[in-house]
């Protein structure tokens, strides 16, 4: 058989108890860094195990039931509680947990307007999530040709000492230091997410640019869209100044 | 119609690539790199600007939680110019401001905005020097060379938050580029600059490009 149907002939449903290790440590690492009052819940999860290694590959489909946000310091616009639904892949090796992925996207009750145009930007929306929508096991090609290490089957024998050996690396070039073991482990979690999603927007990428590891690989996109990045410059323009000549007017 | 390319940087129109660190002041960056510009074809001489002057005295902007160009060359001239990074150093956070006119060694007499066809904003950059522009930075987190081309739902122009600075154009492989410098150090990237395809529109790179007037 093709690679792919060995690969799901190995997949199997998992029973709902086998899948509670895997999904409360997915929900663990989605809510860390958050106040008691502000973290998911886990509402229903189904899934599948593959023999991965040492171990299993949990690919887990789950609801997080967020909570609603009325303190302006933590939620600029108040948020009403929200269900998001996400898609997991959680290596168990030797008794070890890593979460190799996570894509969360709220869960759309809404039905658009039939034939209602599309402004770009709802278009746009809508292909993004299309394009990163919770990863589910019947894997498109595209994401197969790109993703080597999570689709070979099974997985390499050492997967995860792979991606430590890798992530070492990466935290001796850029000169890291986390404070406790949780932390190295949670941050060597969000690098091999981030592995992830730099293969994702390689593949989708039209030009030549290489996408892969570089010194904000250890930072979730949350973190660093906080601290890097300006939101401010798409909520207006500021001061009206006036529009320059062209050259060819000179 | 514009020279096929250009670069600032072979002219000494643009100094170092900078660091902002922890800290979202890239507007603060794209604005000086581009006064630097300005002084530079003006006065001829090239000067590192400071970038602590606007995160501390611009009281219009936000300092490490964001700003606006626009707001940025305001702040100049009501602050009455620029000091240089020696005298007024970064340190990426927000500070009591410390300007002193006396030390100005930079001014401005206005700012504009410039046209959204990328053909003109090439012809713009060549004849007149560095642009400030903002963009969506989709994918930057991860960008390591070569020329970034995402799919335009990915990088909507929509959905612009950080800003930087044209400093040339050209084709690599028949591949039109806009060659951009960053604020994130020159261990990211290529030693710090960023190449986005020229013509497309991508990721918002046409939609606020401004520069400061220096007479």
């Amino acid at each position: 058989a093709p690679p792919r149907q060995a690969a799901d002939a190995q997949a199997r449903e998992a029973a709902y108890p086998e899948l509670l290790g895997p999904a409360r440590f997915a929900l663990e690492m989605y809510n860390r860094g958050r106040a008691a009052g502000r973290r998911a819940a886990l509402g229903a999860v189904r899934g599948r195990v593959r023999r991965a290694g040492h171990g299993s590959l949990f690919s887990l489909k789950a609801t997080l039931e967020e909570p609603p946000c009325n303190d302006p310091t933590v939620c600029q616009l108040p948020v009403s509680k929200k269900t998001l639904l996400c898609s997991f892949e959680v290596l168990d090796e030797l008794g070890k947990h890593m979460l190799l992925r996570r894509d969360c996207g709220p869960v759309d009750t809404k039905v658009t307007g039939a034939g209602k145009p599309k402004s770009d930007f709802t278009r746009g929306s809508a292909l993004i999530s299309s394009l990163f929508q919770p990863y589910s096991d019947d894997r498109n090609e595209t994401l197969s040709s790109v993703l080597p290490l999570l689709n070979k089957d099974p997985l390499p024998q050492d997967f995860s000492v792979k991606m430590a050996s890798v992530f070492k690396e990466f935290v001796t070039t850029y000169n890291r230091t986390y404070e406790t073991k949780e932390e190295a482990e949670w941050r060597m979690s969000v690098f091999s997410n981030n592995m992830v999603r730099a293969q994702k927007i390689q593949a989708l990428d039209r030009g030549t640019a290489q996408y892969g590891i570089t010194k904000f690989s250890d930072l979730t996109e949350e973190e660093f869209r906080t601290i890097y990045l300006n939101p401010l410059l798409r909520e207006n323009r500021g001061k009206k100044m006036r529009l320059a000549k062209s050259i060819s007017d000179h | 119609a514009p020279p096929p390319e250009w670069d600032w940087r072979s002219k000494g129109a643009v100094t170092k690539v900078k660091d902002q660190g922890m800290c979202g002041s890239c507007w603060a960056f794209s604005v000086t790199g581009n006064v630097e510009g300005q002084w530079f074809l003006k006065e001829g001489t090239l000067l590192s600007l400071s970038e602590q002057e606007l995160l501390d005295c611009d009281k219009v902007d936000k300092a490490c939680l964001g700003g606006l160009p626009s707001n940025a060359y305001s702040a100049i001239m009501t602050l009455g110019g620029l000091e240089t990074e020696d005298d007024y150093s970064y340190q990426g956070h927000l500070q009591a401001c410390s300007f002193s006119a006396k030390k100005a060694r930079v001014y401005i007499n206005d700012s504009m905005e410039l046209s959204q066809n990328e053909q003109k904003l090439a012809a713009w950059l060549a004849k007149k020097g560095p642009i400030s522009v903002a963009i969506n930075a989709f994918g930057m987190q991860f960008y390591r060379h070569g020329i970034s081309h995402p799919l335009r739902p990915l990088c909507s122009p929509w959905l612009i938050d950080h800003a930087v600075l044209l400093v040339g154009y050209g084709n690599r492989s028949g591949i039109p580029f806009w060659a951009i410098k960053n604020s994130w150090g020159t261990d990211w990237g290529e030693e710090g600059y960023y190449y986005l395809h020229r013509g497309s529109g991508a990721c918002g790179v046409n939609t606020m490009a401004s520069s400061a007037v220096v007479n």
